[in-house]
């Protein structure tokens, strides 16, 4: 147990899996996630970010994480 | 779907942010 909910334990691992540079972005996790509504990835992905698990890359639509490199 | 040298200097630094950010917690969670 990592202390991450269900939730934010899928958006993590999405956004680590996603090869990129530039990361994935908030519609792309809209559409893998598609039992998740969107209001809640977005908040999801503000919780990881402040965590400091994630970052924005190139724009606030496109994230990455800190350590899948 | 090149990333100019801009967009990866910007990448770069919100991923030090983001760093700091998560040693931070981790500090107030070792502390608490």
């Amino acid at each position: 147990n990592n202390g991450l909910s269900a939730n934010q334990n899928q958006v993590l691992s999405l956004i680590r899996s996603c090869p990129y540079p530039q990361g994935i972005s908030i519609q792309e996790l809209k559409q893998r996630l598609s039992g998740i509504g969107l209001s809640v990835i977005k908040q999801v992905v503000e919780f990881l970010s402040n965590e400091g698990h994630i970052f924005s890359t190139i724009d606030e639509d496109h994230y990455k994480s800190t350590d899948n490199d | 779907n090149q990333l100019t040298a801009e967009q990866k200097r910007k990448i770069e630094e919100n991923r030090r942010k983001a760093l700091e950010r998560r040693a931070q917690r981790l500090g107030q969670i070792a502390s608490s």
